[in-house]
């Protein structure tokens, strides 16, 4: 599985986070912990220009993660280049 | 950039703009952030002499990392940062002896890149001795802010994100990107998001079109809210002299500086006559014969490997020297480099006519004389044939790229960890190299547009935007339309946009056509984008596209018009019925008052058949702030599909002229 694993762009409703968490890095942890039990595999969270963060996963857990409550979209990550 | 300033009319007696554009140290103080690969801080481009305190909202960090101390910055370069957890996560531990784990610049694009956009005047700069002269930032006053998200294997998304997150939250006024992906919606497109968020807080993002010129079609980073920006020539060459055994003599392009050729001529031959490879002519690694080209000098034609490494091959393989030849693809632009062997690049007439002497001539001899640097070269600028092309495949309504800008062997400060070819052979260190793309017209348009924030705190990106769009030109000085690189004939909208930056008049607009968030969350609607799609393009806000309302691409108020008709648009279905597309548009007056009158324009034999209206023909505005509405109607008989037409839009008050171009397409 861990080499299947890629990195992908999580988008989260920020306003959809759970009263529970006292921060949404918090959330954004507990919602991959959730699909993956693998130990750090967020890479990023995002705050300005996104509401979410990457991470490496498997296909299937982000075909998991995008059912869970909160999560917008699960987009794997693009590689762009020098012009 | 020891010419563009003199190029784009910017060049003042202080180095740079003085007259028109405030000075640092006010609350006109611009940081221009640029997400590329480091920077070489010991460059004299970030030299920090006459510039006041840090601006007091930068939130910047200089971090420190392997061979890059936090001492580093100084008021000009007022942050770096690196983000490398995206590239090193999909290619595994990078190696550090080739890359540095910090916001050092190992490979040299992002120095040359943000010290085009704002580095510190440096005088007695060149390469080699060529295009010697003093070197500067198109901001020379404006600060700069380095984000390292590409490394020797890539830009990765993850990183590119992460660095705008940062940017923006550190206090960025523009952002320049010099790279880019496939074609993609923008809800999956990571620059395209991470640009829409720095719009929203008022934050430039300019990028490069890309490198995937002439064809149709092949343009990268085409979102409205981004100003994409294509590539022209300077009015500078690095001539070389291609002289045959026949005695006649070629005009080419050259960087070499070393031990010249003998003045005795040399055997001349072709690679594809010297190789057992199928594609020899391309001087690929490993596909000279060494027992035929030692000693001579070889001619290779370009495509495939980079134009540097050819040289590299063909020295490697004993020979003397080096023509390479353009083919179809690159027409006669020429793009110099600094190659390790005496080496000139031909157009492809002149490549064509080397070949055919080789070819004809039992006991082929040729020698190749370097001439320096000469400029006043006409006509300039022309359109890069490297420089991505329109229709934009994303939204074709959207017309893209929006601006050309200097691209073409543009002197810049360099890394010194990588020779100017960036080859591993290349032991060579320089302060400055000359390189080319639109990775180096991109970041003249972000110093400018740092200029433009400078000089109106007020404008929001947009109005910059349109301010540098509807003041460019797209004719020489003449009136003859400007040309294309890749085929010597006229250029088009789809291959220039608006047309060259004219800084100088970018600065005095008169109007402009600003966009608001909203607009842009429109835009979205009118693209049938989902909820969700808005939500990861314009982030997790509670919007939603009003189900009793009708959008239309057509009412974004951009500064130019991409029209595309289709028997769809025709009130009868049938391909020959007339089609009319409509398109509104707001102005807003940033100068005083003034009664406008638009005229319109159209060219080439289809666009002879486009009726174009406007309403109202007359704009009259008395203070500075009002907003005017017109609408342009188009209406066109049924063409082929596939055809393409052009046209210009403006609207001037005899002092001012607000110049939109048009494009047709039919579909």
């Amino acid at each position: 599985a861990a080499e299947k694993r890629k990195t992908y762009i999580v988008h989260m409703a920020k306003s959809a986070m759970p009263a529970e968490y006292a921060d949404h890095g918090e959330w954004y942890g507990a919602s991959l912990r959730a699909v993956s039990v693998a130990p750090k595999m967020m890479l990023y969270a995002y705050d300005t220009v996104l509401h979410g963060f990457s991470a490496r996963l498997t296909p299937q857990e982000a075909e998991d993660l995008a059912c869970v409550e909160g999560v917008l979209a699960v987009n794997p990550e693009a590689r762009y280049e020098l012009h | 950039t020891t010419r563009t300033p003199e190029f784009l009319g910017i060049a003042g007696a202080g180095g740079g703009a003085q007259g028109m554009f405030p000075q640092s140290g006010t609350a006109a103080d611009v940081v221009v952030g640029v997400l590329d690969t480091g920077v070489w801080p010991e460059s004299r481009s970030y030299d920090d002499a006459g510039l006041a305190e840090v601006p007091s909202f930068w939130k910047g960090q200089c971090m420190a990392g392997a061979g890059f101390n936090s001492s580093a910055c100084n008021r000009k370069l007022v942050g770096a940062r690196f983000f490398n957890k995206g590239y090193e996560a999909a290619m595994g531990p990078m190696d550090t002896d080739r890359e540095s784990r910090s916001p050092r610049d190992d490979d040299g694009h992002g120095t040359h890149t943000s010290s085009t956009a704002a580095g510190a005047p440096v005088p007695d700069a060149s390469l080699f001795g060529f295009a010697s002269g003093t070197a500067r930032g198109m901001a020379p006053r404006a600060r700069v802010a380095v984000y390292k998200v590409c490394w020797l294997g890539g830009c990765f998304s993850s990183d590119i994100l992460a660095g705008m997150d940062a940017a923006v939250a550190d206090g960025c006024g523009v952002l320049s990107l010099s790279l880019g992906g496939g074609a993609a919606d923008y809800s999956r497109d990571s620059v395209a998001i991470g640009a829409f968020a720095a719009m929203e807080q008022n934050v430039l993002v300019s990028c490069s079109a890309g490198n995937s010129g002439p064809g149709s079609s092949t343009l990268s980073n085409v979102a409205p809210w981004i100003t994409t920006v294509g590539a022209g020539t300077l009015d500078r060459d690095f001539p070389a002299y291609v002289v045959l055994g026949n005695g006649k003599n070629y005009t080419g392009v050259s960087l070499y500086s070393g031990k010249p050729l003998p003045s005795t001529p040399l055997p001349i031959i072709y690679a594809a006559n010297a190789s057992s490879s199928t594609a020899g002519n391309l001087c690929m690694p490993g596909t000279l014969t060494p027992e035929k080209v030692a000693g001579k000098i070889v001619i290779c034609d370009r495509g495939v490997s980079a134009r540097v490494q050819k040289g590299f091959v063909v020295r490697d393989a004993g020979a003397a020297g080096m023509v390479l030849s353009n083919t179809a693809a690159n027409g006669q632009e020429l793009v110099a480099d600094a190659h390790l062997l005496p080496a000139a690049g031909v157009g492809e007439r002149e490549g064509m006519a080397i070949k055919s002497y080789v070819a004809s001539d039992p006991n082929p001899t040729a020698t190749i004389m370097v001439a320096g640097t000469q400029v006043d070269v006409h006509p300039s600028p022309v359109v890069a044939a490297f420089s991505s092309r329109g229709p934009n495949m994303v939204t074709p309504e959207i017309l893209k790229p929006d601006i050309i800008a200097p691209g073409v062997n543009i002197l810049a400060a360099w890394t010194g960890k990588a020779g100017p070819t960036g080859l591993a052979a290349d032991t060579r260190r320089v302060g400055f190299n000359i390189i080319s793309g639109t990775s180096m017209s991109c970041p003249h348009v972000s110093g400018l547009a740092a200029l433009l924030r400078s000089a109106h705190p007020e404008w929001s990106p947009a109005a910059v935007r349109s301010a540098l769009m509807t003041t460019a030109y797209a004719t020489y000085s003449g009136g003859s339309p400007l040309l294309d690189a890749a085929t010597g004939a006229t250029g088009t909208p789809f291959d220039y946009g608006a047309g060259h930056v004219d800084p100088s008049r970018a600065v005095d607009p008169g109007l402009v056509y600003d966009i608001s968030d909203a607009e842009y969350l429109d835009f979205l609607c009118a693209l049938k984008y989902s909820t969700t799609m808005i939500a990861a393009v314009a982030r997790s806000r509670d919007f939603g596209c009003a189900e009793n309302r009708t959008y239309s691409v057509g009412s974004l108020n951009y500064p130019s018009f991409s029209v595309t008709f289709s028997t769809a648009n025709g009130d009868g279905g049938e391909s020959s019925a007339a089609a009319t597309v409509t398109h509104t548009r707001t102005l807003t007056n940033v100068g005083g008052a003034g009664t406008y009158k638009v005229s319109t324009s159209v060219s080439g034999a289809a666009a002879q058949g486009v009726a174009v209206a406007v309403e109202p023909t007359e704009l009259a505005f008395t203070s500075a702030g009002e907003k005017k509405s017109y609408t342009v109607r188009f209406t066109s008989r049924s063409q082929p599909s596939g055809t393409s037409g052009f046209g210009r839009l403006v609207w001037s008050d005899g002092k001012h002229s607000v110049a939109s171009p048009i494009a047709f397409t039919w579909t």
